[in-house]
C-alpha cells in the first residue's frame, strides 16, 4: 500500500458516500445516470469474485464488500425507493455499447485467458468506460447540481490517484500492470473536460453548467 | 508475475 493508492481509494469512498447522501438528504436522484451505477455494480461483481478465494487484508475484503453493496443499494434506490424522480429521458446512453465491445476486448486482450483473469479484464475495461453514461446525461441536461460535480469529481481523482500509485509500484516495488494502466488513463481522460470546467467553475462558487 | 496472481488493489 502506498499513500496514492490510500488516497485514490478514500476519494473513491468519498465519491460513494456523496452520491448516497446526494440521494438521502435530497430524496431524489435526479441529474444521476442509473446506467453508470448499474455499470459499476457489474465492475464490482466481476472484479472482486475472488473476495473469498484469496484473503489480502482486512483492509481489502471490508472495502470490496462495501463498494459491492454500496453499489447495489444505490440501484435500488435509484430504480426503486426513488424511482419517481430518476431522470430515464435524459439516461439514454446504450449500455450495451459499451458492455458488448469491452466484453469482447477482455476475451481478445487478457493476461491469462482463464475465467476469473478474463472477468477481472471485463471489469477493468468496463470501468474505464462505465461514467460514459453520466457524462451523456450531463451534457444533455446541460448543467449538474453541485453536489454531482463534488462526487464527479472524487470519482475522477480516485483512478487519477491510482495513476500515481502505478509510477509508485513501478520505480519502488517492481509491479506493473499494463492492462490496468492503460484503461486508468482512459479513465482518467474521459474526465479532464470535466475536471476543467469543475475547476474553473464549481470552485469559484459557480454552477456546473456546459456550453450548450 | 507474483503480483498478477493475488490482485492486491481495488
Amino acid at each position: 500500500m502506498n499513500v496514492f493508492r490510500l488516497l485514490g481509494d478514500m476519494s473513491h469512498l468519498l465519491a460513494i458516500l456523496i452520491l448516497l447522501l446526494k440521494m438521502w438528504k435530497t430524496r431524489s436522484c435526479a441529474g444521476i445516470s442509473g446506467k453508470t451505477q448499474i455499470l459499476f455494480a457489474l465492475v464490482f461483481t466481476t472484479r472482486y469474485l475472488d473476495l473469498f478465494s484469496s484473503f489480502i487484508s482486512i483492509y481489502n475484503t471490508t472495502m470490496k464488500l462495501f463498494f459491492i453493496a454500496s453499489s447495489y443499494f444505490t440501484i435500488f434506490l435509484m430504480y426503486s425507493k426513488f424511482k419517481a424522480t430518476y431522470d430515464s429521458n435524459h439516461d439514454s446512453f446504450r449500455m450495451e455499447f459499451l458492455v458488448v465491445p469491452v466484453g469482447g476486448l477482455a476475451f481478445l486482450v487478457n493476461h491469462e485467458f482463464l475465467p476469473l483473469e478474463i472477468l477481472w479484464t471485463f471489469s477493468i475495461y468496463l470501468e474505464s468506460v462505465a461514467i460514459l453514461p453520466q457524462l451523456f446525461m450531463v451534457s444533455k441536461t446541460g448543467e449538474a447540481e453541485t453536489i454531482t460535480s463534488h462526487y464527479l469529481f472524487a470519482l475522477g481523482s480516485y483512478r487519477l490517484l491510482y495513476i500515481f500509485n502505478w509510477v509508485y509500484r513501478y520505480y519502488f516495488d517492481g509491479f506493473f500492470d499494463l492492462i490496468a494502466v492503460v484503461a486508468g488513463c482512459v479513465q482518467t481522460i474521459l474526465y479532464c473536460d470535466f475536471f476543467y470546467l469543475y475547476i474553473t467553475k464549481v470552485l469559484k462558487g459557480k454552477k456546473l453548467s456546459l456550453p450548450a | 508475475k507474483p503480483w498478477l496472481d493475488k490482485k492486491d488493489e481495488l
